[in-house]
């Protein structure tokens, strides 16, 4: 549901700011959101550097945006307190890419019934339809699982439903702010004509023959076969879980020939990286015996080495056997290669083997740790109930903890908890600016149709308790006393996260329970290098380029850059003004110019004409002196003549 | 027995973009479209 008109539309790649305003947690999210975008659309974000428009990301009062490119040079969007979700500036971010929202289409009448009566009074204009001369629907179907639908209580005056959708099960799907649905991302992908994405490389659940392209490689004992089940477990492939009759294939390693040092190698199509880092993702199941193992390898096409060079990445030993289990791998590849699963048969006997599928690789960062929850079900089964995940380390050594909370009937609640750790002595407290990030995975074989759902907190060093000690101080200081189940007893600081972070319904909706198993991924980074001045929000790479600018006040809003190691003033312009100078002192625009331009042409053809008068009244005098000169010399030569 | 040694970011309200705006009281267009000459 997309505005009309090419001049809404943005480049492919937007110039942003992060302003000072937004609060931490918020800056975080955005460049979260951002990811989301360069997976799944061809939309990028750079940070600005002078370009005529671009948006400046700040903590207005509340979550809003323009819809479209309006050609303003700097344009606003809020994301004020509580606009700190995902899915909110991924919402935000479409209404600036040129979308409106999508009950308000011209063919809405047909999918939904507004109940007037129960909007807030003087709100009803809220509810306006708008045809087609004002906004294209890009002849996509009417998207109930759209991130710019209203929900069915927005501006309610009461308790019941202003919109009721004309199919009754999507009565609750109506306003989901998880994720870019399916048809959410058809729209954006054709009204910027995105052919590929920045981060997304490759997806396979080995449903087609071909198996993505994949190859079997000759050095080795046996080969991965293409099954859709095997005796020994799985019984089904992960993708559609035995619910597809003659469909749910996956990739099988039989190690139950019983032959020691048995290998299946299996490398991919030839991959082409952009970013320079990417996140392996793949589920592997185990029906072989404990010492049956996974190495996963790249191999690298580097000058120099035709055959690639081939690099260990990951050792995967002591499978669980009996389920599909989700793993991710790190790589950090800068020329074309290969991902290589080589399986190797361990020396105790199999009555089965290993197998993967849904393979999913991209240029994004994988989460730092997976919380596995199994048998997950019982766990909604009607009453109250917290439930701990095991402890954790961030990549500095801060020992965390999440706990869900799960409600009898209505939402799930999820919270970061710092605990007592190995590490307590050597780390910083309160603990500074640290995001954690917690997502509810969305199974789906294809990363790129996923809508999992996804909230961060940010460790406030300053943040207080009512007692007065810091929010975020040592576990052991602060927290209560708790055990682990094997008894070993450890501190827990204090929960930070939200007690609706998703309802049963949605929960219950999509992959996010497959095969009764759950997963919450978890990434706890340090952003304190966000705390800096607004239009740099990575790191600044060296000193030299901090001292540089450091004494270098440019003015009008202009942004220091280092060029040639010498700081420069980038200057802000718009549509018709800009300013110049060494520090952005001056202001010009066209309308200058252009008075400029005319008072210079007015002048100088003032000169001209002047000097044109001149030369013809100096010409005429001449000749006229030169013919009085020839009359008199006439007159004398007559007078001799006769 | 769940304990609540938490602190809730979103104080138990499972608010949307346009709950938020309307505390604020902002009447923005659909609640939270800052209008230009769109023609709308």
């Amino acid at each position: 549901n997309s505005i009309i008109g090419d001049h809404y539309r943005w480049p492919h790649t937007i110039p942003y700011v992060l302003e000072d305003s937004l609060e931490m947690n918020a800056k975080g999210v955005i460049l979260n959101a951002f990811e989301r975008y360069r997976l799944k659309t061809c939309i990028d974000f750079k940070p600005w550097s002078g370009e005529a428009n671009y948006i400046s990301v700040f903590k207005g009062s509340g979550c809003w945006s323009s819809v479209g490119n309006i050609h303003a040079g700097k344009q606003e969007l809020s994301i004020g307190t509580n606009c700190d979700r995902i899915a909110t500036v991924q919402h935000e971010f479409l209404h600036a890419l040129g979308f409106w929202h999508e009950q308000s289409r011209a063919d809405r009448d047909d999918y939904v019934t507004i109940v007037w009566e129960r909007i807030l009074a003087d709100r009803e204009h809220n509810f306006n339809i708008y045809n087609d001369s004002v906004s294209d629907s890009l002849n996509v179907p009417y998207d109930y699982n759209s991130v710019m639908h209203y929900s069915k209580t927005a501006f309610q005056n009461g308790t019941e439903s202003t919109i009721i959708t004309r199919i009754s099960d999507f009565e609750d799907v109506i306003g989901q702010r998880m994720d870019f649905s399916d048809y959410d991302l058809l729209k954006l992908n054709q009204l910027y004509n995105c052919t590929s994405s920045l981060s997304f490389m490759d997806s396979c659940d080995f449903e087609l023959e071909n198996i993505c392209g994949m190859i079997q490689s000759s050095r080795d004992t046996a080969d991965w076969q293409r099954v859709s089940q095997v005796l020994g477990g799985p019984e089904n492939d992960h993708s559609n879980m035995g619910q597809c009759k003659d469909s749910g294939f996956f990739m099988h390693f039989n190690t139950s020939t019983g032959n020691e040092g048995a290998k299946a190698v299996l490398e991919s199509r030839v991959l082409y990286p952009k970013r320079g880092f990417q996140c392996l993702e793949f589920y592997l199941y185990n029906s072989g015996s404990g010492n049956d193992q996974l190495n996963i390898y790249t191999r690298e096409y580097t000058a120099g080495h035709q055959d690639g060079v081939l690099t260990l990445q990951r050792e995967i030993k002591e499978i669980p056997t009996g389920s599909w289990q989700l793993y991710y791998v790190t790589f950090k590849v800068t020329e074309k290669f290969r991902v290589v699963f080589e399986g190797l048969g361990g020396p105790d006997a199999s009555s089965g083997g290993l197998s993967i599928d849904d393979i999913n690789l991209s240029e994004t960062r994988c989460p730092h740790h997976v919380w596995h929850i199994q048998n997950f079900t019982q766990l909604l089964g009607g009453q109250n109930i917290n439930v701990y995940s095991p402890p954790f380390y961030s990549p500095e050594g801060y020992a965390f903890q999440i706990s869900m909370y799960i409600e009898a009937l209505t939402n799930v609640g999820i919270y970061f908890h710092l605990i007592s750790g190995a590490n307590d002595d050597q780390l910083q407290w309160p603990c500074p600016w640290r995001q954690a990030t917690m997502t509810l995975l969305d199974q789906n074989p294809d990363i790129r149709q996923r809508m999992s759902n996804q909230r961060s907190i940010t460790t406030d060093p300053t943040m207080t308790n009512d007692n007065g000690s810091y929010f975020w101080d040592r576990p052991s200081k602060v927290g209560v006393v708790a055990s682990f189940p094997n008894g070993t007893q450890y501190s827990r600081g204090r929960g930070y996260g939200t007690s609706v972070f998703i309802t049963h319904k949605r929960l219950k909706s999509r992959e996010f329970i497959k095969g009764d198993d759950l997963y919450v991924l978890l990434t706890v980074e340090d952003i304190s290098h966000l705390n800096s001045t607004a239009a740099v929000p990575d790191p600044v790479p060296t000193s030299t380029v901090q001292n540089a600018c450091s004494e270098v006040e440019c003015q009008n809003g202009g942004i220091c850059t280092v060029q040639d190691g010498r700081p420069e003033c980038k200057c802000p312009a718009g549509e018709d003004w800009w300013y110049m100078g060494k520090r952005c002192e001056t202001r010009g625009s066209t309308r200058d110019t252009i008075v400029i331009a005319v008072s210079s042409t007015v002048t100088v053809f003032a000169v001209m004409l002047i000097i044109t008068l001149v030369s013809v009244y100096c010409t005429r005098r001449r000749y006229r002196k030169k013919a009085s000169a020839n009359a008199a010399a006439m007159n004398l030569e007559n007078q001799h003549a006769f | 027995a769940p304990e609540k040694f938490v602190k809730d970011i979103d104080g138990g309200l499972d608010q949307d973009i346009f709950d938020i705006n309307e505390d604020l009281g902002l009447d923005l267009f659909e609640g939270d479209i800052r209008l230009e000459a769109h023609g709308r």
